[in-house]
């Protein structure tokens, strides 16, 4: 494991706790798109399938075990803790999301490393991560206004996932024989998605003003 | 040779 990597774990932990923390200290979700939060608990559970066929190392398994759980208790709290619940605005959370489900899923079937049970819900995990992040964009996009603590969860996760491009340079000039075109391609566009939203971040950032996103 | 482990990433 090299720095970035460690790095890029992180950033993907803080964002998540950053996120928990806005929804427990406001007892609020307002501007948070349950529809991300469900693609990523699927996002997790499918690829850490191989929690009970495959061990990496401790640390890989413990944080695949935090991921699945705080995913599962962000979408919790959005649908079923009365307070948080209340403060759902679905209405700006229009995001056809199970579109992207199929076509991720219709595309693991097709691009794979095998064609086996496990390969094939990794690819969609994969695939699938990349877009989750759409409802969320469009919705903060869409309300304009971005809350502090929301925009640093954005802010982490695109951290999160520059960090695991530079892991992937490393690793490229570091190991023999290091090729995972579907994970690093995916990862490419995963990143360029955030362009526009760091974009903004920075200049809301350099004025020392509120973030802001044009409509 | 030994079988290299796929998803060593999270």
């Amino acid at each position: 494991m090299n720095i970035f990597r460690l790095a890029g774990d992180m950033t993907h932990l803080l964002s998540i706790l950053v996120l928990l923390l806005k929804i427990y200290a406001t007892k609020s979700c307002s501007g948070v798109s349950r529809k991300t939060q469900e693609l990523y608990a699927i996002v997790f559970l499918a690829r850490y399938l191989d929690l009970f066929t495959d061990f990496i190392s401790v640390y890989n398994t413990f944080m695949k075990i935090v991921f699945i759980a705080s995913s599962l208790a962000i979408v919790w709290c959005i649908r079923v803790h009365p307070m948080v619940k209340r403060s759902y605005d679905k209405d700006l959370d229009t995001f056809r999301h199970y579109l992207l489900v199929a076509a991720s899923f219709l595309l693991a079937l097709f691009l794979h490393e095998k064609f086996t049970f496990l390969e094939i819900f990794w690819a969609f995990s994969i695939y699938l991560e990349a877009v989750a992040i759409l409802p969320q964009l469009v919705l903060l996009q869409r309300s304009g206004n971005v809350d502090n603590l929301t925009g640093q969860y954005v802010f982490f996760l695109g951290a999160y996932r520059g960090l695991y491009i530079l892991n992937w340079i490393y690793r490229y000039l570091t190991e023999p024989r290091f090729t995972r075109w579907i994970a690093c391609v995916s990862g490419v566009v995963q990143t360029a998605l955030y362009a526009d939203f760091f974009y903004y971040y920075f200049i809301s950032w350099k004025n020392n003003s509120k973030l802001k996103l044009p409509a | 040779g030994v079988e290299r482990k796929y998803h060593d990433e999270l």
